[in-house]
């Protein structure tokens, strides 16, 4: 299984829909200060199930909506949606394309879709769950933090061997 | 369950040795189990790290520079992955804080990890930006909105 | 007491703003004075940031990213230097989140604050290197001691 | 007035005397990682008198002494000076060139100079009060930390303010 492509459209500051393909092996996104390169990272984070605000850079739901700027009015949806290949099986379910995606709504409402059939966010963290995708936190070094497992609790470290268990 | 936790305990424990020696050229790097401080029975042990740069007498974290900080927690990262590799792992701006020499050190080794994991790894540095299967460049508009191009390395500025 | 701190804080607060317009190309940054939580009455007034990009709606420090908090900071930074001129400052690695563009702001609007306030800046980056006055290496010999010597640009490897 | 010269012996991985010359204008400091940069930035602080052990990142007064390798044994004093030109009398002391000298023990002893006199902490701190030098707690910014002063309580931001007063 791997990571195809992720589209994001609203999200924070992604006005237009903008798209990523992804290949195996290593991608890199660069780019100046501000133009968005954590916003990649967040989003993925976000399509993953990421249930805390903190760890997206968020207080609260509509952050994550594109916020209006002087040329641009604000949007009243994010949408971001990952499709995985899943043409070895990897995850437990039946298509060789597995497309996720979250969509939050200003009034605050999160909408979770698998291949366009709206599921329970519980049905997408247990379908990662069971492919082990974006689970283990291990996964994810956010920017500026990268020492942060040396800063940890020893209990909380171990969380992360038992992750890999 | 506690089993699996020890043996899966003891390879890490290995690999992280193994890459942080590999990082270092030299030196040494250990996980070890350590009893939590809480009185209750059943609380579990925690996990503390102890890293010594080669020749160095020191092995407590604090006294460790920015970019050995950097590259210690990069070898557990490694390590966690070659024993349970994550399908996909995000990595923003880690190798800010490295010279030239780590910085060929960490994407070296992490382009041998890619077989079993794929990267998406945020970076202003030239090096990792070289070494990378596809790049992504990043803008941001002058209506506030970012946008998105898939670059050939000869379009990227020299950056610093 | 008072009215001196004020005075301080609006010529302060003015030059905040003229440096991140100055970095940022626009936008707009200023500090305001908030009331302490606390219900004691003589507990005086504490100061808030607020900073906006060129373009954009959001004006609190969480949407910032990891370069535009940076840029801000020194920009506050600068605005107090600019109103008292601290002898001696000492920047560690604090141009670690900046693309070359900014490196370029930074260092150029440090070179004119130098006239009153004497910089040591430890940095990896060449662009910060290549405008120093003197500079000097730091090197770990083999028996884990480290040795200083006063290096010509010429000396020095590529950098990242 | 202007930092002239900084001498290390000691400190930290300083085995060996160390010495740096200052001009006016702005000095780099490189070198790979490990190699004892911000070490230097310590031997600053610690010289004008810090006594927060976190700031220097040590945790006893002890851990600023070299503590030896593989092919070196440690030693039992940290020396650092510090030799200002007060040639403009900035400094409320009758010297063109004042020299401030901070040692450890492994005791845990501390002990302080002006001018190979020996003096005590508090004539060391009123000194630099009285000469604006290095109390400005904006004079230094930690490696890591160059966005403290955002995170910062509104209560800490306000002492920023006051100390430019
Ligand atoms: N909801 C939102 N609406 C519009 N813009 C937003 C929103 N949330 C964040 N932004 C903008 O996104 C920008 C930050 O993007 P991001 O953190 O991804 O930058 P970056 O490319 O990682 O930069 P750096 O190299 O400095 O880390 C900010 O300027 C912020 O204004
Ligand atoms: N008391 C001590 N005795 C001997 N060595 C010490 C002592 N305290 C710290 N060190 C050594 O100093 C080194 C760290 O130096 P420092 O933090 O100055 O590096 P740096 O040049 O800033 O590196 P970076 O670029 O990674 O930030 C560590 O490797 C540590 O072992
Ligand atoms: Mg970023
Ligand atoms: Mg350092």
């Amino acid at each position: 299984m791997y990571l195809r492509r992720l589209e994001v459209h609203g999200f924070k500051a992604f006005a237009d829909r903008q798209r990523f393909e992804f290949g195996p092996g290593m991608t890199v996104i660069a780019g100046p200060n501000g133009s968005g390169k954590s916003n990649v990272a967040d989003a993925l984070r976000w399509a993953l199930g990421e249930q805390s605000a903190k760890q997206i850079r968020a207080r609260k739901t509509e952050d994550v909506i594109f916020s209006g700027s002087d040329k641009r009015r604000q949007m009243g949806l994010a949408e971001v949606t990952l499709y995985l290949d899943n043409s070895d099986g990897w995850m437990p379910i039946d298509f060789a394309e597995v497309a996720v995606t979250r969509r939050a709504h200003r009034s605050g409402e999160n909408e979770y879709l698998i291949n366009n059939q709206h599921v329970r966010l519980s049905d997408v963290l247990d379908l990662f769950r069971r492919a082990q995708v974006g689970q283990n936190s291990y996964a994810h070094m956010s920017q500026g933090l990268v020492d942060e497992v040396l800063a940890l609790r020893p209990q909380d470290r171990r969380e992360l061997i038992e992750e890999a268990a | 369950i506690r089993t699996k936790f020890v043996e899966t305990f003891h390879v890490v424990n290995e690999r992280f040795g193994e890459y942080f020696t590999r990082f270092f050229g030299g030196g040494q790097a250990e996980l070890r189990l350590v009893e939590s401080d809480a009185d209750d029975e059943d609380s579990e042990a925690g996990v503390d790290i102890f890293a010594q740069p080669p020749g160095k007498r020191i092995s407590n974290l604090t006294v460790l520079s920015g970019g050995e900080r950097s590259m210690t927690s990069v070898a557990l990262l490694f390590a966690l992955l070659s024993v349970n590799p994550a399908p996909v792992v995000v990595l923003d701006e880690v190798d800010a804080a490295l010279d030239e020499a780590n910085v060929t050190r960490f994407v070296g080794t992490l382009l041998e990890l890619r077989e079993r994991t794929q990267f998406v790894v945020i970076s202003h540095n030239r090096r990792t930006i070289e070494a990378a299967d596809a790049i992504y460049g990043v803008s941001m508009g002058d209506d506030s909105a970012s946008r998105v191009l898939s670059l050939k390395l000869a379009d990227l500025p020299r950056t610093a």
